[in-house]
């Protein structure tokens, strides 16, 4: 959590789309509000 | 003065400016009443994100991941993935309007990754090499444009009537009605401004809406301050922002200031103390508290210029940063504007204070508490000119002492500076004027516009 702003971040699953097809990297996200 | 500056054509670019002159800008945390202000310790260099790619002869419109390099304001200079340590292609873009989203977008939003054609064929394996760079790094916020929406709501809205200064008569406020709204900032129309042969407004007047030279319908008769009564007999109807049903606004649409103790003592008239001259705001001038009014403000004239009916008094509340204790500016090494016939060598407050017979006002009635703002001179930003409030101007942090920003006008002699306070809701964050779609004044001189 980012104590200036209250923001939460956690380690998520995210989908790349390429010409090559999809896959997932998991990366530092925050979803929405804190 | 500064009126006679023409409207530049738009087309600076910011990005350029500042790599010219190898300056840095004030970070978007740095102003309070600016869009995302609050959530922007959040976006940092090293930030992945998904752009539109430009380096690509596809017909579709296809996205890149880029890594944020750099942070100026609202702009973000962006180098697309797998340009390693080349910096030639970098590209500057407005993090708040750009097509720019967090990793990820795409997929949900069935867009694809295409990287720029130049080294399409240079990295064989674009999934290991992406897995290798994106895993453990982070990435901007979902909502991020949902948050920079949001935050650029604006209570105000074509129709609502307000109480303003008179800019032909500072000493007095008028009726005007809100006619354009944008980033906040509010094109205000006077009541009985007058129309011209072609419908042009012939006095209008900018302002925040945070502005403390805004206020409610009947604030100049609750806290005593003079008011302009509107002519009747001038008939605006024809103009859009008087057709409109007018709403009076209300308390709750203004900045609540800060609240004033009278216990111990208060501003008292002919009291003296220091303030920025409401007209030349690069100079603070001896000066004198001409009447106190309800609610805390004060009216305040400049000493030795007066012109002796009243017209040139100006109204600060009592917690401005615009009025400072007597020998403010020789602890803080700014140069004190003098009346006429004093000298800077041999002036002295104790002396001119037995000589009016006058007393200063007491220091604990200032609003001087120290703030962290985060400016540090040669911080570049975005500011209007408050002689000419329609203007926002590339500007410099000249100095700063304690809340007190000197503020330079890029291109422009210094007799225009002027000084502001570090929470002034006329100072914004490189790529403001962008984001609003409010115009920006270019520095005049051969600057780079592309």
């Amino acid at each position: 959590t980012n104590e200036a702003t209250g923001r939460k971040w956690e380690q998520k699953q995210v989908q790349i789309k390429t010409l090559e097809g999809e896959f997932s990297v998991t990366m530092w996200a925050s979803d929405d509000k804190k | 003065s500064t009126a006679v500056r023409k409207d530049a054509s738009s087309g600076f670019n910011w990005g350029c400016y500042l790599e010219k002159h190898g300056c840095l800008a004030a970070p978007v945390s740095c102003f309070r009443h600016v869009p995302l202000c609050a959530q922007w310790e959040d976006i940092e260099v090293g930030l992945q994100v998904e752009v539109l790619n430009t380096c690509t002869t596809l017909l579709t419109k296809v996205y890149w991941i880029a890594t944020v390099i750099r942070l100026a304001g609202y702009m973000a200079l962006l180098r697309y993935m797998g340009f390693e340590d080349d910096d030639r292609h970098d590209f500057w873009c407005n993090l708040g309007i750009a097509d720019v989203h967090p990793i990820g977008w795409c997929a949900v939003n069935s867009k694809l990754l295409v990287p720029p054609q130049e080294f399409n064929k240079r990295i064989s394996d674009w999934k290991s090499y992406l897995m290798q760079r994106l895993v453990g790094a982070s990435t901007i916020p979902v909502d991020f444009h949902v948050m920079m929406t949001d935050s650029m709501k604006c209570p105000f809205r074509q129709g609502v009537r307000v109480e303003v200064v008179d800019r032909s008569l500072v000493s007095r406020t008028r009726t005007a009605v809100v006619d354009t709204v944008i980033g906040g900032r509010l094109r205000l129309i006077y009541e009985d401004a007058g129309l011209g042969s072609s419908g042009e407004v012939l006095s209008d007047f900018w302002c925040h809406m945070l502005s403390p030279l805004i206020h409610p319908i009947s604030w100049s008769v609750r806290v005593g301050h003079l008011i302009k009564e509107t002519d009747k007999s001038v008939d605006m109807s024809s103009h859009p922002a008087f057709r409109k049903v007018f709403c009076d606004s209300v308390p709750g649409q203004f900045k609540k200031l800060r609240t004033v103790y009278l216990e111990g003592g208060f501003f008292r008239e002919g009291m003296k103390l220091e303030a920025i001259d409401p007209l030349n705001l690069g100079n603070i001038c001896v000066a004198s508290i001409r009447k106190v009014l309800f609610d805390g403000y004060l009216m305040v004239s400049i000493d030795g210029v007066e012109i002796g009916d009243g017209s040139d008094w100006f109204c600060y509340h009592a917690s401005s940063h615009a009025i400072l204790p007597t020998g403010y500016c020789q602890s803080n090494d700014i140069s004190l504007t003098l009346p006429p016939g004093y000298d800077q060598a041999t002036f002295t407050w104790d002396k001119y204070l037995e000589e009016t017979g006058a007393e200063a006002a007491p220091r604990r009635l200032f609003n001087t508490d120290a703030v962290q703002h985060g400016f540090v001179p040669d911080m570049k930003l975005e500011a209007v000119d408050l002689m000419e409030p329609r203007l926002v101007c590339v500007a410099t942090v000249q100095r700063c002492v304690g809340r007190l920003l000197l503020l330079h006008f890029d291109g422009w002699e210094s007799e225009f500076d002027q000084w502001v306070d570090c929470e002034s809701p006329d100072i914004y964050p490189v790529g403001w004027c962008e984001l609003t779609g409010y115009q920006l004044q270019p520095p005049i001189g051969p600057e780079p516009l592309e």
